[in-house]
């Protein structure tokens, strides 16, 4: 796997406004979960409009009865970063369905107290380390995705 | 080869 250095990330996020702090940050969390890789690239709000923006694109071990599976993810850092907290997606491969519920909506965008509650601030630094704990143990608790059954079409979410 | 871990999500349970 490509290392990514600090110097290559501060680069990439120039037109970040706390860019030194957001690249730390990342690079003390993809070495600690190794399996999510920085990826710049557009993003859409819901307006319309569209920015390059970094995200933390990969999967994150969940144990979950006993197994540990790798569920995919997805966490946008706007250019306020961290400021405003991290957009966080679970992104389903073609075999897998989203499992809508008090997380987890049908486009797959995670709701979470933490990021509700982000403040980043002296007293208070939500993080994204501190994020991915929390996502792993609730996704620990309440999976956001299933395997999808070989009989079943594509594309289906289960409601809870 | 450097894609990292195969994503994978527990069987759905009926």
């Amino acid at each position: 796997m490509a290392v990514v250095n600090e110097g290559a990330l501060k680069k990439m996020l120039k037109q970040y406004k706390y860019r030194d702090l957001t690249a730390r940050e990342i690079t003390n969390v993809i070495s600690q979960y190794k399996d999510l890789k920085p990826v710049m690239d557009a993003y859409t709000f819901n307006d319309g409009s569209s920015r390059d923006l970094m995200s933390l694109t990969g999967t994150l071990p969940v144990s979950y009865r006993g197994n540990v599976y790798n569920i995919p993810v997805c966490l946008w850092l706007l250019d306020m970063y961290p400021y405003n907290p991290p957009i966080c997606f679970v992104k389903p491969t073609s075999a897998m369905m989203i499992k809508t519920g008090k997380h987890i909506d049908a486009n797959g965008k995670i709701y979470l107290p933490y990021l509700h509650e982000w403040k980043h601030t002296h007293q208070s630094q939500s993080d994204l380390y501190g994020l991915i704990q929390v996502m792993i143990v609730v996704f620990s608790e309440e999976p956001p995705v299933y395997s999808r059954p070989t009989t079943q079409p594509p594309y289906q979410t289960f409601q809870a | 080869l450097n894609g990292g871990a195969v994503p994978s999500a527990p069987p759905t349970y009926t």
